[in-house]
C-alpha cells in the first residue's frame, strides 16, 4: 500500500 | 523600487500558465540573484522553484531585495492580456501594495498598463537538501508530456523506473495496464530530441499522475525536460528556460505505508 507523502517531510524549513 | 523589462514577454505568460493551477498564491522575490519564486502546492505534494536571472532581462533594476505576494490566477489573468510577442515590464514603487505590468507591442504602437494588488503571504523558505540522484533522465519535454497524458487515461499513478534497459513509465487501472519504455537515444538530428539516461543505481518511484500532468504545463518553456530520481526523495522535474534560468518542480513520491 502506498500513500502520498507530503513534500515538507523532505525539506528543512530555513 | 523595482523595474524589470523582459523583451520575451511571452515567456512570463508561459511561466504563469505552467504554475497557476498548482499554486494559488506565492511571493515573487527580486534580488541580485534574479527574479525567483518558491512555493508549495495547496495539497502539499509539490514545490515549484522558478529562477529568471538578471541577464535575461533587458533592464533589471531592484535597489533592494523585494518580495511581492501575488495571487497567481489574478496575475495570469493580467498576463493573458499581453500579446505573445509583447515586451513586458514589471514595476513596483517602494512600499507600494501594487505592481504594474506594462505591455508594449513589438512595434511600440500599443502600450498598456495593468495594476495589480499585492497580498501579504507568509511563506517559509524551504531548504532543498543536496542530493546525489540515483538516476537522471533527459528527454524531449513533449514526449514526457505525451506519456503522462496517455497513462492518465489508464491509471491514476505512474511508476517511473530506471534500469539498464532504459526508463519505464508504468500504470495500472480498472481497464488494464500500460508500460512505456524509453531507451537512451543519442542518434538524433537535433540534440533536444535525444534521450539521455545517467544511472548510478536502479530506482523506482511512484507518483500521482494528476501532479505529473499539472507540471507538464511547463512544456512550452523548454524542448527538453530533466527528471532526477532517488529512492525516498522528491523527484526533480526541471525545465530549463533558455539563457535565463529554470523552472523546477519537486514532487513527493508515494511511499509504502
Amino acid at each position: 500500500l502506498k500513500s502520498q507523502a507530503r513534500i515538507a517531510r523532505f525539506f528543512q524549513a530555513s | 523600487m523595482l523595474e524589470l523589462r523582459l523583451v520575451q514577454g511571452g515567456l512570463l505568460k508561459k511561466v504563469l500558465e505552467s504554475i497557476k493551477d498548482l499554486v494559488n498564491d506565492a511571493n515573487f522575490d527580486c534580488s541580485a540573484t534574479g527574479f525567483s519564486l518558491q512555493a508549495m502546492d495547496s495539497s502539499q505534494v509539490a514545490v515549484v522553484a522558478l529562477l529568471l536571472r538578471p541577464e535575461g532581462f533587458e533592464r533589471y533594476w531592484c535597489d533592494r531585495n523585494i518580495s511581492m505576494g501575488m495571487n497567481l490566477n489574478n496575475m495570469a489573468k493580467m498576463l493573458k492580456c499581453a500579446g505573445n510577442d509583447d515586451i513586458i515590464t514589471l514595476k513596483a514603487e517602494d512600499g507600494s501594495d501594487t505592481v504594474t505590468f506594462m505591455f508594449e507591442s513589438p512595434t511600440q504602437d500599443k502600450i498598456a498598463d495593468f495594476e495589480m494588488k499585492l497580498m501579504d503571504i507568509n511563506s517559509e523558505r524551504l531548504g532543498f537538501p543536496e542530493a546525489d540522484y540515483h538516476a537522471i533522465v533527459r528527454m524531449p519535454s513533449s514526449e514526457f508530456a505525451r506519456i503522462c497524458k496517455d497513462l492518465s487515461s489508464i491509471g491514476n499513478t505512474v511508476v517511473i523506473s530506471v534500469t539498464k534497459e532504459g526508463v519505464r513509465f508504468s500504470t495500472r487501472g480498472d481497464i488494464g495496464t500500460a508500460n512505456v519504455v524509453c531507451r537512451q537515444n543519442t542518434a538524433v538530428d537535433k540534440p533536444e530530441e535525444a534521450t539521455i539516461i545517467e544511472m548510478n543505481e536502479p530506482v523506482s518511484l511512484t507518483f500521482g499522475l494528476r501532479y505529473m500532468n499539472s507540471l507538464t504545463k511547463a512544456t512550452p518553456l523548454s524542448n527538453t525536460v530533466t527528471l532526477s530520481l532517488s529512492s525516498g526523495l522528491p523527484a526533480v522535474v526541471e525545465y530549463r528556460i533558455a539563457e535565463m534560468g529554470y523552472i523546477r518542480f519537486y514532487l513527493a513520491p508515494k511511499i509504502e505505508e
